[in-house]
């Protein structure tokens, strides 16, 4: 369970997942 | 390119000879070290995705021998604890997660009991390479080694360790969207003069990211109520919200060949609503055309004849399907939608939905007739009195109007049409009076009587472009 | 110069006892013996005369155990925090080999060994037989690490730090102290990207601090460097963080030993654009040591 543990991350909206980069 | 992957491939080599030898003799922590090397190869920037491509299957064929070795000591009961975690050590990410997947995968081949939890680890660790060319190819390896292992049971009883088909469907879903996004990406990179030559890069690379849409398809466990709710939105969210012609284009292709008539034929409405949203440079018309015709002959297929049993619709199509009236009111708000789209495209539209009707509903004539309403309706909004004849809109009105005369080879059934002749009007004059040879001579040919004087009447007043 | 001798210091229970892994002065590793805090160091000093048939005349046998700081830029003196001394004999002579048990009961020892750049820390047995001309002393280290319990609080840790218009990120670490076979879990995330990011890393940073006032020395060390994240994300991603410490020659962090020196360890987040410009953000977190179960 140690080896695959992380944290909960907020889910990217759908437009900065696909905004160009600034 | 040459120069650069000859080098890496032979780094490849040696480092793959030194890691197999170390394998022989038992040596794991060495082989690992070695594989760790050869993997280091895939952090390059220099090389082009074709060479990129050569490189990777290279190394990940070697990794072969890894992951072969590693499931024979775990058959043999020599399991190396915490293994998954050893390989984390890797100071360099690329490398790390390669072995990773592969080590992740031996655990889950091994005991099932680890497999939820690796699927979405594994996922959600290649978050850590944000490189489009590396990221892709990285998922692709997951999604590669992941093939045979993802869990295809209802998810009945949902706690199960081994995972159900909601986690395959969760994991690969994620791998899609997190690929789609590092391949949409790509554009962005580089100097604008290239351009072209990286939007060629992309189309080398999409088949990578419709593997995801490939492997959901492959799910037996995926029912059409879970393509409903879960697979199908979940594809399109992020087709739609990608806002990037190259991926729709290529995506919206993909899943309709991917996945099986039944599940289209059911889900009409959200896929084509996702059209009507689809970026400008996409080619909508294609799409749905494609989409009809797979329909109208799936629903041809399933009984040999178009027989319409006594709902009216066609066999194989459900009868709670209404697929001429779905298609028929989409194809509307695409066209209301989408103003950009070109008018021949329009009209292809009203094409495919007549041959689709005809080939589903022979005998609704009320359907054709619908479609010359749809027609004359978009023309109007359109501004569009006389088509110039060469112009290309007015070939695929011609063709639009030719396809009942074809069809029913009699003028009385055409004379039926409500709004045919209205539609026939926006031809120019060259363009009725051929028309009106093709009807006629369709008629003659077809020596169809004209009974009584008033179908007389409605018959020359069709053609009156020859009378007058 | 007539009759020497060969010491020789056994421990009670070497056999089974631990042992840890010491550097020593020439940068290798020895195996010393490992001892705790309060643990009572006990054992046999063995005298073993050269030759045989004549006398050692001394005049006295002790022996020692000391805890010792030594700060490598001031050879000279060295800093006892702990001395204890035994007498093993009286002023005599020795006619044959003899051994002497000897017994440390319940000793302190506050800190544990360390071999740093400037500083080295060390507890050690030293035997020594007295003598008009010449002693005849021997020395054995032992080892000793200090265990912590676990820690009270442990908080995690989270922050946004940025730089105007340019990066603005916020970063997570799960706990503020971890011991030294802990996992390090944590995130970075985006919330604005103006800069053409290459790749990210983690590095730990080892700080030995020495001296004091004007002389005071830092010594940094990458104890280690772990890549998390590889080419460029966008607003709104997050990058996950997973770093096993156990594979990592890491001690515990040491505040103001003795007030001769510190070590601290940092968690120092890199983020190296297309230009190679570094931009980093250093967060000291505690190290501790588990008690092995």
């Amino acid at each position: 369970a140690e080896a695959t543990r992380r944290l909960n991350i907020k889910k990217q909206t759908l437009d900065d997942a696909y905004a160009a980069p600034a | 390119q040459e120069k650069l992957l000859d080098e890496a491939l032979a780094t490849v080599k040696n480092e793959a000879f030194k890691m197999k030898r170390c394998l022989d003799k038992n040596k794991l922590m060495d082989a690992l070290k070695s594989a760790s090397v050869m993997l280091g190869e895939l952090r390059t920037s220099l090389l082009s995705p074709k060479s990129y491509y050569e490189l990777y299957m290279s190394i990940t064929d070697e990794l072969r021998h890894m992951e072969l070795f590693l499931i024979d000591e775990f058959q043999k009961g020599r399991k190396v604890s915490d293994l998954y975690e050893l390989v984390q050590y890797a100071g360099n990410i690329v490398p790390r997660l390669y072995l990773l997947i592969t080590v992740g995968l031996v655990y889950i081949k091994s005991n099932q009991m680890f497999r939820r939890d690796l699927l979405k680890d594994l996922v959600e660790m290649c978050r850590g390479v944000q490189h489009p060319l590396r990221g892709l190819f990285l998922r692709n390896y997951l999604l590669q080694c992941t093939r045979n292992v993802l869990p295809d049971v209802p998810d009945s009883d949902s706690d199960n360790p081994e995972g159900t088909v909601k986690d395959s469907i969760d994991f690969v879903l994620m791998n899609f969207a997190e690929m789609n996004k590092l391949w949409v990406r790509m554009q962005h990179q580089g100097h604008s003069r290239e351009r072209q030559h990286r939007e060629r890069e992309r189309e080398e690379l999409r088949i990578l990211v419709g593997t995801n849409l490939v492997r959901l398809s492959q799910l037996e466990s995926v029912t059409l109520e879970k393509y409903q709710k879960s697979v199908l939105p979940g594809i399109l969210e992020q087709v739609v919200s990608c806002r990037d012609a190259i991926a729709q284009e290529y995506l919206m292709e993909c899943i309709i060949q991917v996945f099986p008539d039944e599940f289209h034929i059911q889900t009409l409405n959200p896929f084509l609503k996702s059209c009507a949203e689809l970026e400008s440079g996409v080619n909508v018309k294609n799409i749905v055309i494609s989409l009809m015709e797979r329909l109208a002959t799936y629903s041809q297929r399933t009984d040999g004849m178009s027989m319409a049993n006594d709902s009216g619709s066609p066999m194989g199509v459900p009868m709670d399907v209404q697929l001429f009236e779905v298609f028929s009111e989409q194809v509307a708000s695409i066209i209301a939608t989408r103003q950009y789209l070109p008018s021949e495209d329009m009209v292809a539209l009203q094409v495919a939905l007549v041959n689709l009707a005809l080939k589903c509903y022979p005998d609704r004539v009320d359907y054709i007739d619908k479609v010359m309403l749809g027609s004359v309706e978009v023309f109007q909004r359109l501004g569009l009195e006389r088509i110039e004849y060469n112009e290309l809109v007015a070939k695929e009105l011609s063709k639009l109007l030719k396809i009942p005369v074809d069809h029913y080879s009699n003028i009385l059934t055409v004379l039926q049409l409500k709004h045919y002749a209205a539609l026939m009007q926006h031809l120019d004059y060259y363009g009725r009076k051929s028309l009106s040879m093709y009807i006629l001579t369709n008629a003659l040919d077809s020596e169809t009587v004209i009974p009584s004087q008033e179908e007389v009447e409605q018959a020359l007043s069709l053609v009156s472009t020859l009378v007058t | 110069f007539g009759q020497s001798a060969e010491i020789d210091i056994y421990l009670d229970g070497q056999e089974s006892r631990k042992t840890a892994e010491v550097k020593m002065e020439d940068n290798k590793k020895e195996r010393l013996l490992l001892y705790y805090d309060g643990e009572t160091v006990s054992g046999k000093v063995n005298i073993s005369l050269k030759k045989a048939g004549s006398k050692l005349e001394h005049q006295g046998i002790k022996i020692e155990f000391i805890g010792q700081i030594e700060l490598f830029y001031d050879r000279g003196n060295h800093h006892e925090f702990t001395s204890l001394v035994k007498e093993l004999a009286r002023p005599g002579e020795m006619i044959a080999n003899t051994s002497y048990p000897f017994e440390f009961s319940c000793v302190e020892k506050p800190y544990e060994v360390y071999t740093g750049v400037n500083v080295k820390l060390r507890y050690f047995l030293k035997v020594t037989v007295v003598r008009r001309l010449q002693d005849i002393y021997k020395e054995l280290d032992i080892a000793v690490h200090t265990l912590s319990s676990y820690p009270d609080i442990n908080n995690s840790i989270k922050m946004e730090v940025g730089i105007e218009d340019c990066l603005h990120i916020e970063f997570e670490y799960n706990k503020s102290k971890y011991h030294l076979k802990d996992v390090i879990i944590g995130k970075i995330y985006f919330l604005l990207v103006r800069i053409k990011i290459k790749h990210m890393e983690i590095a730990i940073i080892k700080r030995e601090t020495t001296g004091s006032g004007q002389n005071i020395y830092h010594e940094n060390d990458t104890i280690a460097k772990y890549e998390i994240m590889d080419g460029a994300p966008v607003r709104g991603e997050s990058i996950p963080i997973r770093v096993f410490l156990a594979g990592y020659e890491l001690t515990p962090t040491m505040r103001d030993i003795n007030k001769k020196f510190s070590v601290k360890y940092f968690l120092n987040l890199v983020l190296m654009d297309t230009e190679d410009r570094r931009y980093f953000k250093q967060q000291e977190i505690t190290l501790w040591r588990k008690g092995e179960k």
